[in-house]
C-alpha cells in the first residue's frame, strides 16, 4: 500500500 | 503509468478539447453549465498546487499545465468572451449545495490534516459532483447538443479508464488510493445514465440528445 500521500495522478 | 491512465488523461484533454473548440468556433455557449466549467477550474486550481511543491515527470507537469490553462480559458469564453450568449436561465443549480458537503467531507475525510492535502481532498471529492450543474441544466432544457454529449462522453470515458487504472495498480503495484477511488467510482456512476442516453440517442444518429 503505497502511502497516498504520493500523488502521480492528475 | 499505464495505458489505462494514458488513454484516460487523453480522453480528459480531448474532453476538454471539444468543449472548448465548441465554444470558440460556434462563438456560443448556449446549452454549456458555466457553473461546471467554474467548478473544474476550482478542481485543477486546488489539486495541481503541488506543482510548486513536488516534481512528478515532465508528463506531470505539462498535463497540469494545459488542464488549468485550457479550462480557465473555457471559463473566460463563457463569461467573458460570449456571455451574452450565456444561458444563465437554465443554468441554475445551486452550486453551494455542492461546495458545502464537499468542503465539510474533505475537512472530515482525508490523509492528513494540512492544507495542501485537504485542498487536494476538496478538489477529488469536487471533481465527483462538478458536473452535476451541467447534467442538470440538460434535463431542464431537455436536449443536448450532440458535441456537448460528445464532451459528456469522453469526460465519463476519462472516469471509466482511471477506474481500469486503479485496477491495474492495485494488482500491479499494490497502490490503492482510497479517497480517489471511492470518489471516482461515485464520479463514474454520475455518468451511466447519460452513457444509456448517449448510445441510444446520440449514436443512433438522432443527432440532438433529446430527454424523455
Amino acid at each position: 500500500m503505497l502511502s497516498a500521500a504520493y500523488k502521480d495522478e492528475l | 503509468m499505464n495505458i489505462f491512465r494514458l488513454a484516460g488523461d487523453v480522453s480528459h484533454l480531448v474532453a476538454i478539447i471539444i468543449l472548448l473548440l465548441k465554444i470558440w468556433r460556434s462563438k456560443s455557449c448556449a446549452g454549456i453549465s458555466g457553473k461546471s466549467q467554474v467548478l473544474f477550474a476550482l478542481v485543477f486550481s486546488t489539486r495541481y498546487l503541488d506543482l510548486f511543491t513536488v516534481f512528478v515527470s515532465v508528463y506531470n507537469v505539462v498535463m497540469k499545465v494545459v488542464f488549468l490553462a485550457l479550462s480557465y480559458a473555457t471559463v473566460y469564453l463563457i463569461y467573458m468572451r460570449f456571455r451574452n450568449s450565456y444561458d444563465s436561465e437554465n443554468d441554475t443549480f445551486r452550486v453551494e449545495f455542492l461546495l458545502v458537503p464537499v468542503i465539510g467531507l474533505s475537512f472530515l475525510e482525508n490523509y492528513a490534516f494540512t492544507p495542501l492535502e485537504i485542498l487536494w481532498t476538496f478538489s477529488i471529492f469536487l471533481e465527483a459532483v462538478a458536473i452535476m450543474p451541467q447534467l442538470f441544466m440538460i434535463t431542464k432544457t431537455g436536449e443536448a447538443e450532440s458535441i456537448t454529449t460528445h464532451y459528456l462522453f469522453f469526460l465519463g470515458l476519462y472516469r471509466a479508464l482511471y477506474i481500469a487504472n486503479w485496477v491495474w495498480r492495485y494488482h500491479m503495484e499494490g497502490f490503492f488510493d482510497q479517497i480517489a477511488v471511492v470518489s471516482g467510482v461515485v464520479q463514474t456512476i454520475f455518468y451511466c445514465d447519460f452513457f444509456y442516453l448517449y448510445v441510444t440517442r446520440v449514436l443512433r444518429g438522432k443527432g440532438k440528445m433529446s430527454l424523455p
